[in-house]
């Protein structure tokens, strides 16, 4: 390895993505994409050395050391870039001048990530480390087996699973030290949006964007659905759908829970029920017999804790809410629901009752959330919904709404007018036709 | 065997000076940039490379020369040393 000479003093950085790729061939490249390349590049020298990089707020005025930019030709730095090929990108060693640290990349590449068309572009994930390793103060290495190597050879691989050469390792270590606990966390803030999906395989090479698993949000039969800051989140399986206080959809491809939500178990298959608790605003989610507290998107110590402490029995629930009408926290499992009284933290007596105290909601319910500024009660099962206004339990008879339809935003079903389409091939079998299907 | 075009000795003589592997050109002190002083740092960039050290810009030299890579100098502040060797002399 070579050093530069030059080390940041303080073990802090902040950074951030000052302009993204507008170039045609890097159209594909969201923000949120660029961001999760960045974390998990400055992230392979955050684990290797007592450095935390904190993402500063892209809207936000203050100037962070690690400024990130694509730009393409002259862009006022002495290192003008050449198109496509050639240099493909540079960063400034550390110091007290405003462009140390800043990092460049050349637009009128074609950036791949994920190893995506690997042969038809370079890959952003590498470059990025091998940049971020001179913004820390490292020069370029003569060994080939090197991130510091100057010359691009081809994707060093996953996110997950790239480790560094004992030559970057080394030479990293000399000028911070080691890292003596793993605990220190690469720091995003809570204003950034959450890390895409990074898949564990490369995917096919065709696909630019892998969506291997992705659940159908049309489908419905969500797994836990919690009203949280006023926001609406939708939970199946491993991912979740957010939707604004506006009622608009942040993203029609859900995100995944992990990368948001922070501290649940990596092997979770679904969530059962999500609420947040009135008076400390903290997030309890339940997984099976489990729960697990959080404040903000964070799990916290302790946890996950029996949900028998609660005072259910165990087997776990379908669904929680806090009903607006009454501040009581209700946990629903098959045909009956108990009542929880979160200040005294104790159960109301007299429960288990019935589900169909509450008129027209069926059992075996997928959650319940309270919303909207009236307090409704909106219960959902499969693919469909119930409101029950304002403390009422009696209004809800014949009335279920589209999920898909009212929050996923797909488009309705076809009208009874239009008949079944008989399979052709099949003398007996006929088929219906979805819009989402 | 063939002698390298010239059009390539001036891309390669540019490309060294652009990674720090020779000093940027100066009316001042050309014989720096002497047929030794090149092939030098073609060794050392070959060197650097991986490469087998022949001090020509032959095809493999080259070839590396065109491979998409990153913007700094792998020498790091060649000019600088040279510049103050220079005033040192003077």
């Amino acid at each position: 390895y070579a050093l530069s000479g030059l080390l940041w003093q303080k073990r802090s950085l902040t950074w951030k993505v000052n302009t993204y790729p507008k170039s045609e061939q890097n159209k594909n490249l969201d923000s949120q994409t660029i961001d999760s390349i960045m974390y998990y590049a400055l992230k392979v020298w955050g684990d290797a050395v007592p450095l935390t990089f904190q993402q500063l707020s892209p809207k936000g005025s203050d100037t962070p050391d690690i400024v990130v930019d694509f730009s393409s030709s002259y862009h006022d730095d002495g290192y003008p870039f050449d198109g496509a090929g050639g240099t493909l990108a540079h960063a400034f060693f550390p110091g007290e001048h405003p462009i140390s640290g800043d990092t460049h990349f050349d637009d009128e590449e074609t950036w791949t990530i994920l190893q995506q068309g690997a042969d038809q572009g370079t890959d952003l994930y590498t470059v990025a480390i091998h940049e971020f390793g001179h913004a820390l103060g490292l020069a370029h290495s003569s060994s080939s087996s090197s991130i510091m190597a100057p010359y691009y050879q081809g994707p060093v691989g996953h996110p997950t699973t790239f480790q560094l050469h004992t030559d970057d390792l080394q030479g990293i270590q000399q000028l911070y030290g080691r890292k003596d606990s793993p605990s220190k966390p690469t720091t995003r803030t809570m204003t950034t949006p959450a890390l895409p999906k990074v898949p564990s395989q490369p995917p096919p090479r065709a696909t630019r964007f892998p969506q291997p698993n992705l659940p159908n949000r049309c489908l419905g039969d969500f797994d836990a659905i919690a009203n949280i800051r006023g926001e609406v989140f939708f939970f199946k399986n491993e991912f979740f759908w957010r939707i604004q206080r506006t009622g608009s959809l942040v993203s029609l491809n859900p995100a995944q829970v992990s990368n948001f939500w922070k501290g649940l178990p990596k092997n979770f298959k679904k969530i059962d029920a999500v609420y947040e608790r009135p008076g400390d605003s903290k997030i309890v989610f339940i997984i099976r017999d489990q729960y697990w507290l959080f404040k903000d998107t964070t799990v916290l110590p302790g946890y996950p804790r029996p949900l028998t402490e609660f005072g259910l029995p165990s087997g776990g629930v379908d669904a929680a809410f806090i009903w607006a009408h009454n501040g009581k926290t209700y946990f629903f499992r098959n045909k009956y629901f108990w009542r929880y009284d979160e200040q005294k933290r104790t159960m109301d007596q007299g429960y288990p009752k019935e589900v169909s105290l509450w008129q027209g909601i069926p059992e075996d319910l997928d959650d319940v959330i309270s919303w909207g500024e009236a307090g409704d009660t909106y219960f959902f099962k499969g693919n469909e919904y119930w409101i029950q206004k304002k403390g009422g339990i009696d209004q809800a008879i014949g009335t279920s709404k589209s999920v898909a339809v009212d929050w996923m935003r797909c488009s309705p079903r076809p009208t009874a007018s239009q008949p079944p389409v008989k399979n052709p091939k099949s003398k007996d079998k006929v088929c219906t036709c979805d819009f989402n299907a | 065997s063939a002698r390298p075009r010239s059009v390539d000795v001036s891309k390669g003589v540019d490309w060294l000076t652009r990674y720090g592997y020779l000093p940027p050109p100066d009316p001042m002190t050309a014989q720096l940039q002497t047929r030794e002083g090149i092939e030098e740092a073609i060794r050392t960039m070959q060197r650097f490379g991986g490469l087998k050290e022949t001090g020509k810009l032959d095809a493999a030299t080259l070839s590396l020369m065109q491979k998409p890579r990153c913007s700094l100098p792998d020498i790091i502040g060649t000019s600088e040393l040279l510049r103050r060797r220079r005033r040192r002399r003077r």
